[in-house]
């Protein structure tokens, strides 16, 4: 692999004029860094803090040679209320996918200690990987990045969590609405990452 | 790869909240396509934290939560098309659109046809109204159809029906419209009632560039 990352590639003609406005919700802190997972000075590590007695849904591909962090996710979901927090957690650079058991122990290794750092089950930790395939993943990197993920947390994060998350993006992506409720507003903010090897099939 | 993470302040249980992602993901997030290889770490979280001063979302039939559903759509959308507007070296958006399909099934797999057809991408690119290519993906597609039913449009230009060229097109119009950044590619199959709508983008030299550089 590469040493340092390429020169970043202009950003997509078809790209919005700017990353919108996302509306804060409550409940939700965020945190980014650069924890050289693949390169060096890129921020590439995102943590999302999650209220406790926050639901959760997902949706996951249908690969059948789906990736450590996926089958671990899928099998974390749970149509039961729950007391307690949950975290999200995600790099760039490194997918963990097709690492053998050392993918599922890299997982488990990440949902532990984001787990110990901010008090909440491992089973409540969702995490995911992104980038080359088949090499293992350097998760110490991640786990000695939590120091400084975990305490700068930060409601207003969203915009650095979108960057973290790109890999060969040229932008970061946000959306969101409100709606009126039944007493109150209800705010919904989303980002994603995707450029390349996409056609979804998720379920 | 693509990844998603969508938070929320409503009140609602984790089993309504899955129900109505599970019901969008099908019309949002997989009606898209950059280069028909889906990954192996695709993933979308789906979180609600309940801290909004709003009463909990209980009753899928009720008005409060069809407009939670329908906002729920409209940022996985929204997401889901800047996704492809990032498609590696994209230089056009495309929106595809087939009506008359014997079945969803079949619309949605000439949709896709089309939409992963390196060929009809690369036309695109070139700016070229291509529908010869167009009648192929159909074709290939193993949907029902029939070659003299077809009606295939650029934007509003009727490029060919019942089986031809449609002889009154203007190959200096459709050129001009093909300039645009953003497309809509029309195919009626002229069977049934379906339709379906996906999004993808043209196929450029750009795609390769980044590809091949990728791991080296």
């Amino acid at each position: 692999p590469a040493a340092a990352a390429k020169k970043a590639h202009p950003v997509s003609p078809l790209a919005p004029a700017a990353f919108p406005d996302l509306p804060e919700i409550a409940g939700v802190d965020f945190a980014a860094a650069a924890a050289g997972v693949r390169y060096k000075g890129r921020t590439d590590v995102m943590l999302a803090r999650l209220a406790p007695g926050t639901a959760i849904a997902g949706a996951f591909t249908r690969s059948s040679t789906r990736a450590a962090c996926v089958l671990d996710a899928q099998a974390k979901l749970s149509p039961k209320d729950s007391t307690e927090g949950a975290a999200i957690l995600v790099n760039s650079g490194n997918a963990n996918a097709f690492t053998g058991a050392a993918g599922q122990a890299s997982v488990d290794a990440i949902a532990k200690a984001v787990s110990e750092k901010l008090g909440l089950p491992a089973a409540r930790v969702f995490t995911s990987s992104t980038g080359v395939i088949g090499e293992p993943l350097p998760h110490e990197k991640i786990v000695e990045a939590l120091d400084g993920l975990s305490t700068t947390l930060d409601a207003k994060g969203i915009t650095a969590a979108a960057r973290a998350i790109m890999t060969t993006d040229t932008f970061p992506k946000g959306a969101s609405a409100t709606l009126q409720g039944e007493g109150g507003e209800i705010r919904i903010s989303g980002i994603a990452k995707g450029s390349g090897m996409i056609a979804p099939d998720m379920a | 790869t693509m990844l998603v993470y969508i938070f929320t302040d409503a009140k609602i249980a984790p089993a309504l909240l899955q129900k109505m992602l599970s019901r969008q993901v099908d019309e949002t997030f997989n009606c898209i396509t950059v280069d028909s290889d889906t990954s192996t770490s695709d993933a979308l979280i789906l979180a609600a934290t309940g801290k909004s001063p709003a009463a909990p979302i209980t009753d899928m039939r009720s008005k409060v939560a069809k407009d939670f559903d329908a906002a729920l759509k409209s940022v996985m959308l929204d997401l889901a098309k800047q996704v492809v507007r990032d498609g590696e070296g994209a230089s056009k958006f495309i929106e595809i659109r087939v009506t008359g399909a014997a079945d969803a099934q079949d619309a949605h797999r000439v949709a896709m046809a089309i939409a992963n057809s390196p060929l009809v991408k690369t036309a695109i690119a070139g700016e070229d109204a291509n529908w010869g290519r167009v009648v192929m993906a159909v074709g290939k597609s193993g949907a029902k159809a029939d070659r003299d039913l077809l009606s295939i449009r650029f934007g509003d230009i009727l490029v060919a029906e019942k089986g031809w060229r449609n002889p009154k097109y203007s190959e200096a119009e459709t050129s001009a419209y093909m300039k645009n950044d953003d497309l809509v590619l029309s195919v009626d199959l002229g069977l049934g009632s379906a339709s379906r709508t996906v999004w993808t983008c043209d196929l450029t030299h750009g795609y390769i560039d980044i590809n091949a550089d990728y791991r080296s």
